[in-house]
């Protein structure tokens, strides 16, 4: 169904790669982990659900030098009053 | 401030873009935001090249990573003029600064405001309001398996890695929420988009925050 819904096509029947077949092996386990949150943290009606997607066949490291590729900025915290002075200027 | 706003409803927000294997999500979200900014003016809604950026934002890597702030500093600072994504086309891959002549038409930034706003969620939602769009860095790991939902756990305000959009907020339910867009395509998520629970910094949300004027 992975291979059909995100036309991965490499090799018909199966993940094009040993790799890519463990990474997606991994991420159903991974998945299973984010789903089952500790009994201590209260499970609120809305919570974010996991599972399958476009990026179940890559390994985490992968998945972060490829799309996680920003950096936070040293930004001063914002005072509404600095914010007035630097627009009536 | 409404329960509910959400820039999208005002067809300000373009369509939700795929960077591919592209790291240059940092340059989209400054895009975006600049996009819709130009709509908010009044002006025709229209898709800007995030290519432009990824390939003359000299001070960043292209699509090896870059940050948005640093990406608004050197467009407001060399006041480079923004062409259409038709003019200068996503490769998803960095490649040579192209020059436009002059009569080519293009849009550019009259300024931008970066702030961290850790612990004043509040007063970040009027910001969204005042600014229009504005731009986050947040921590994505686990975005990596995000089907839907709220999320409020399994990700560190410590350790931004991604840049993203928020276009609105939603206080109707039992837990209010930051709507935010992404650059993943839309089969991503939530129609592309995903939500974070608003108060707690939740992935950063309030810490690396700006936005762009024209």
């Amino acid at each position: 169904q992975f291979i059909a819904q995100y036309n991965r096509s490499r090799s018909p029947g199966r993940l094009g790669s040993a790799h890519q077949y463990k990474a997606f092996q991994e991420s159903i386990q991974r998945q299973h982990a984010l789903n089952s949150l500790p009994s201590d943290l209260l499970v609120e009606k809305g919570s974010a659900t996991y599972g399958i997607n476009q990026f179940s066949d890559l390994a985490p490291e992968l998945f972060r030098a490829t799309y996680l590729c920003s950096k936070p900025s040293e930004l001063p915290k914002y005072k509404p009053f600095d914010s007035e002075v630097k627009r009536l200027h | 401030l409404p329960t509910r706003f959400d820039w999208r409803d005002k067809n300000v927000v373009t369509r939700v873009r795929n960077q591919g294997s592209c790291g240059g999500c940092w340059a989209f979200s400054v895009v975006e935001v600049i996009e819709s900014a130009y709509a908010i003016k009044g002006k025709p809604l229209q898709t800007f090249s995030a290519q432009e950026v990824i390939d003359c934002s000299y001070k960043d890597g292209g699509c090896n990573g870059g940050s948005p702030v640093s990406a608004l500093k050197w467009l407001n600072q060399t006041k480079t003029r923004l062409v259409t994504e038709s003019m200068y086309p996503f490769k998803a891959k960095t490649g040579m600064c192209h020059h436009f002549p002059m009569s080519t038409f293009g849009i550019s930034i009259k300024g931008y405001q970066a702030y961290s706003f850790r612990h004043k969620e509040e007063e970040m939602m009027h910001k969204l309001l005042e600014w229009g769009p504005l731009i986050a860095v947040v921590d994505a790991v686990s975005w990596q398996d995000y089907l839907g939902g709220i999320i409020q756990h399994h990700c560190s305000p410590e350790e931004s890695n991604h840049a993203v959009v928020i276009t609105g907020y939603d206080r109707t339910g039992d837990i209010p929420y930051w709507i935010v867009r992404n650059s993943w395509g839309s089969t991503w998520g939530i129609d592309g988009f995903v939500h974070i629970k608003m108060k707690r910094n939740v992935c950063g949300i309030a810490d690396s925050v700006a936005a762009g004027f024209v």
